[in-house]
């Protein structure tokens, strides 16, 4: 399947990963907000039993593309 | 299998629920049905009891509603989010919403009304996200038919309120398999354009030459149209499709596409009609031959006359020594054949026609 430019990816990842692991909103120091960032998706990918890179890669970005509940994955 | 921070449940297991509104895209028999029968997969397996009310508050309030509907938890169109539900609380908790942007079905045409519904309302029990893939508290939406509730959603909720104390007999779906587990069978192997795909029960792994773990996903996720349980498949790559085996039934795949005109009777392949299902099959590109396992015996099949050959079906203990005489699946790798029976592999070198190895099946996943 065709794949979305980068920044959209970016964009999508950021609000799914606000929306299902509590990635704090706002604006942030650089350093902060990235690291942020790839711990939350570390945290995605071992939920969904990815490879855990911390990077947005084809794999991590098809599972946030699938449909699914609204619920956060965090209840844990 | 999770529960939500400190462990959310209802005080009382005599819940009541009423449905606000309705989704056109069902008759309303139709919604209440879904809704009834969701409650009921939840109830099997506790002491919970749910009565429904026509007006008032009632514990678990369901509704159906568009992008903002009223609790600042936006839902945001076609696809995407399907649903949520609040934990077990006052006021909001335990009320359910379904996305009303969404196609509602009581198939597997579109969003399957009763399958979301099991799911949302296992939130609005005290169940949260399970991380495991065959559980009905997996994230991500998956159709399947018959009971929707998996060991660990059972075991998840009669942790919060216990067990039925009368139990109904109900067959729960299987868990996602264990990939390292050393009792591992597979049921199905086949290549498709440089990956591997193992199917296993309502799944299958997916081996990528740049991916470093094999991936695993529901068969129904990638195919809703294909059943559950693949018993063979095999590429052939000159045409560039993939076939699958399901009992009686063959389809085709081009990439991850399915090919119109399938399924096909496996008898069309020149089988004969007692054939059911066929175990295993592998097509040997040096002989342009595909291999057919059923039972004890095997058959060829040319593919360039679409024919099955004479003097088949021929012995698999005959022909193949060494190994086991019935087989789970089979692949053709790097000129060897890979067999698998049950927890075993057997590395078989088709030109010296002999045994090279023998491995647990689990190790053609890396473990």
């Amino acid at each position: 399947l065709p794949l979305t430019g980068k920044t959209d990816d970016h964009l999508l990842a950021e609000k799914y990963l606000r929306r299902f692991y509590g990635l704090p909103t706002g604006l942030r120091g650089r350093q902060a907000s990235s690291s942020d960032f790839q711990n939350k998706i570390q945290q995605m990918q071992r939920f969904f039993k990815l490879q855990i890179t911390g990077n947005l890669d084809d794999n991590t970005l098809e599972v946030m593309k699938q449909p699914r509940c609204g619920v956060p994955d965090v209840g844990e | 299998y999770n529960h939500f921070p400190r462990h959310l449940k209802w005080e009382n297991n005599n819940l009541t629920f009423r449905i606000l509104n309705y989704t056109p895209d069902l008759k309303k028999t139709d919604v209440d049905r879904a809704i009834r029968s969701a409650l009921n997969a939840w109830a099997d397996v506790t002491p919970l009891t749910f009565k429904k009310l026509h007006e008032g508050i009632a514990d678990i309030m369901i509704s159906f509603g568009s992008r903002e509907h009223g609790d600042y938890n936006p839902f945001d169109g076609p696809d995407g989010l399907l649903a949520h539900a609040y934990p077990p609380g006052q006021g909001i908790g335990g009320d359910t919403h379904f996305d009303e942007d969404e196609h509602w079905t009581k198939d597997a045409s579109a969003y399957n009304l009763f399958m979301v519904a099991a799911h949302e309302l296992g939130h609005a029990l005290g169940m949260a996200h399970s991380s495991d893939a065959g559980a009905l508290m997996y994230p991500i939406y998956s159709f399947s038919t018959g009971y929707p509730l998996a060991e660990d959603d059972i075991e998840g909720i009669q942790a919060l309120y216990g067990p039925n104390p009368n139990p109904k007999k109900r067959k729960p779906r299987p868990d996602a398999p264990n990939k390292c587990d050393p009792k591992l069978s597979f049921d199905a192997v086949t290549e498709l354009r440089g990956e591997t795909i193992i199917f296993k029960d309502r799944f299958y792994w997916r081996l990528h030459p740049q991916m470093t773990e094999p991936e695993l996903t529901l068969i129904k996720f990638t195919w809703p149209s294909l059943p559950n349980k693949v018993d063979a498949a095999y590429e052939y790559p000159e045409k560039d499709l993939v076939y699958i085996f399901s009992g009686i039934r063959v389809w085709a795949l081009n990439g991850y596409t399915l090919v119109d005109g399938y399924p096909k009777y496996i008898h069309k392949l020149g089988l004969p009609k007692t054939i059911r299902e066929v175990d295993a099959a592998v097509h040997i590109k040096d002989t342009g031959k595909t291999l057919l396992f059923t039972d004890e015996e095997y058959w060829s099949y040319d593919e360039a006359t679409g024919t099955m050959d004479a003097g088949f079906p021929r012995s698999i203990e005959d022909d193949f020594p060494g190994m086991h005489d019935e087989f789970d699946a089979v692949t053709f790798q790097n000129g060897r054949l890979y067999f698998f029976h049950e927890d075993l592999q057997y590395e078989y070198s088709y030109n010296y026609r002999k045994v090279i190895r023998i491995m647990r099946t689990n190790s053609f996943l890396y473990c």
